[in-house]
């Protein structure tokens, strides 16, 4: 698409479509289209490959520049992750992989299965327990989340555990009451130790489109977003929603999903999100 | 705050007394932002435009030729925005909602979910059961994701909150469990089989080879895709494999009840012709509904 072509308007339409197919939305394809407008106009872009390495620059200076790495390790501990997100979006198996991973690299973690709300939710969090072969603390069906939490801090401090993962249910950013449920979670993990929690994650399925903004602002709003987690970039999504996120909010892109299985987490890579976007 | 969008193309017609051939491009640019920002698919949006402007023009054609007497004589910008919710309505709805629901000498009708990882398939299993079993049917609910974590607990649970059968074996071989839930059915006289399938992508070849051996085995009368309301571009994509492998007789559109403005219901629609027959607006088992058009054209639009 983008070799030594000329820069007309035939190109530019062609950009627009590549952009906006990604899910980059409106606002910020328009906005890298005006750029490279402009520095068309003042005959700063050769050809299109120029225009390509301008689209990268614009591309990683929003997603590299408030890049940063997971915290896993807290004085006094444990770390603790809170992983929240609308219903469907891959929060239960993105706890499994990452709980699995940490284990591997010899960290101790606890499971919180803090929905007590869907269907075998704590079921499945169990089986991904088994997995990644680190304690799942659940109570019954219906039980108040924030005691679920509660019981995993004590069990973690019991186990001298590293990391305590919180899995909360899945819920609309319009549902208040359910947004302030997630928010008196935090603050109970905050009260326990200090200041945790040490990161909550928006899990978004890198289907969403631009309702993911929405998401975003929303549930930064209840709870303070540290980092995003891109799942199923394994499909035919691109998921260019985290650029106009993070360009707003300044929140990091921090782990992507890249299949169902134990090992398919990966941690952000800028260069390669952006390759395979303009691909 | 900029106004943008669609209000942007009422705005920007207020002061006009009709649509021409000058005001209706500036006004179809803000149409075309407020349907990509619904996550209408581009390509679809680009079409969908197009009719909009034949129409309008048309429409002022035959005002002036004194032939539009159906059309009111309205300002420019209530005649733009009926004829946007008018095109789009008339897009998506041909009041198809219906569900081939009828028992054959051979058995039970049998309802096939497919879709996306996450998208509610299992949810609106339930929920169609419950619905069909209110309206006096025999529904039985079929276990057939082998692969997630927990998948048939969770669809035994809310078959048990419904008191509705649900069919499940150890085994891992989806396509003998569906094959054999129809058989039960058949024996059991249950009138209705829901097979509730894993999720899937569509680049994932085994697996969409397993939704074809399902489907052959069992022979739907329904095949609905469904479909998270708030997914964006790859909306096309998705249907169009599903579609295409399948043969969909419709589609779902779930979690309706957020904000979402679900241009994916128009794009469904426009590209593959497959219909919107039901939306799911809310977890509870009691929240599926049949689409209406209208209402989610002016959803779209913003
Ligand atoms: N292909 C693919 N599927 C994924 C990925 N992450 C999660 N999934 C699948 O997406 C579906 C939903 O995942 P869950 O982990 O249950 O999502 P959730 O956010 O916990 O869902 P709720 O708790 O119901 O809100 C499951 O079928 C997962 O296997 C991914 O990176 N790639
Ligand atoms: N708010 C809302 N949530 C819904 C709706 N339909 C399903 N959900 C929720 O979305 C999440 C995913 O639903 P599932 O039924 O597990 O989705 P699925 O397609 O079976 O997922 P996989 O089997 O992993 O592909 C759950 O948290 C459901 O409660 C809906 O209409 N509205
Ligand atoms: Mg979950
Ligand atoms: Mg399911």
């Amino acid at each position: 698409l983008l070799g030594r072509r000329k820069i007309d308007e035939a190109l530019l339409e062609e950009l627009e479509t590549l952009l906006i197919s990604s899910d980059l939305g409106v606002d910020t394809t328009l906005d890298i289209l005006d750029t490279v407008r402009e520095r068309a106009s003042r005959n700063e872009l050769a050809d299109a490959s120029a225009i390509r390495e301008l689209i990268r620059d614009h591309l990683t200076t929003t997603l590299e520049g408030v890049e940063a790495p997971l915290t896993l390790a807290a004085e006094p501990g444990p770390a603790i992750l809170i992983v929240i997100g609308v219903n469907g979006s891959g929060k239960t198996t993105t706890i499994g992989k990452l709980a699995f991973r940490l284990v591997r690299d010899g960290k101790g973690v606890v499971i919180a299965a803090a929905d007590t709300y869907r269907a075998a939710a704590a079921e499945q969090l169990v089986v991904w327990g088994e997995r990644a072969e680190c304690t799942v603390v659940r109570k019954e069906a219906g039980a108040d989340p924030a005691a679920v939490v509660f019981d995993a801090l004590a069990q973690a401090k019991k186990e001298g555990a590293d990391v305590v993962i919180i899995d909360t249910a899945g819920r609309l950013h319009t549902e208040t009451n359910l947004m302030e449920e997630l928010a008196k979670i935090a603050r109970v993990a905050s009260r326990q130790v200090p200041d945790a929690p040490h990161e909550v994650l928006l899990v978004l399925d890198a289907t969403t489109g631009q309702n993911a903004v929405q998401q975003a602002e929303l549930f930064h709003r209840y709870t303070g977003l540290t980092g995003l987690v891109l799942t199923k970039l394994d499909g035919t999504a691109k998921g260019g929603i985290v650029v106009g996120i993070t360009h707003r909010l300044k929140v990091p892109v921090k782990l992507i999903g890249i299949g169902e299985g134990v090992e398919d987490l990966r941690d952000f890579d800028a260069g390669a999100f952006i390759d395979a976007l303009m691909s | 705050v900029l106004t943008k969008g669609f209000r942007a193309a009422r705005l920007r017609l207020r002061g006009e007394a009709e649509i021409t051939d000058a005001n209706v491009d500036a006004a179809l640019r803000d149409l075309r932002r407020a349907l990509l920002e619904g996550d209408v698919a581009l390509d679809v949006a680009k079409r969908f435009l197009a009719r909009v402007k034949e129409e309008a023009l048309g429409q002022v054609v035959r005002l002036k030729a004194g032939k539009g007497d159906d059309e009111v004589r309205v300002t420019a910008g209530d005649h733009f925005t009926r004829i946007c919710q008018e095109q789009l309505t008339a897009l998506m709805g041909a009041g198809e909602t219906d569900l081939a629901l009828e028992t054959t000498k051979k058995g039970p009708a049998v309802l096939l979910l497919v879709g996306l990882q996450g998208s509610g398939k299992t949810t609106t299993a339930a929920k169609l059961a419950r619905n069909l079993k209110k309206e006096g049917r025999k529904p039985l609910l079929v276990a057939a994701d082998v692969y997630r974590p927990a998948a048939i607990d969770q669809l035994a649970v809310l078959g048990e909150r419904i008191d509705i059968p649900v069919y499940r074996e150890e085994g891992e071989d989806a396509v003998k469990i569906c094959k054999r839930g129809v058989a039960a059915a058949t024996k059991e006289g249950r009138d209705v089989v829901i097979l509730d399938t894993a999720g899937r992508l569509v680049v994932d070849e085994p697996l969409m080879r397993e939704l074809d051996k399902i489907a052959k085995a069992t022979r739907p009368s329904e095949t609905l895709l469904v479909c998270d309301a708030m997914i964006g571009q790859e909306a096309v994509t998705t249907a169009t494999a599903f579609h295409d492998r399948l043969s969909l007789t419709g589609a779902v559109l779930t979690k309706l009840d957020g904000d979402a403005r679900g241009g994916a219901a128009l794009s469904i629609r426009e590209a593959t012709g497959v219909p919107i027959k039901l939306v799911g607006m809310g977890e509870g088992l009691d929240r599926l509904e049949p689409f209406r058009p209208e209402a989610l054209a002016s959803r779209i639009l913003g």
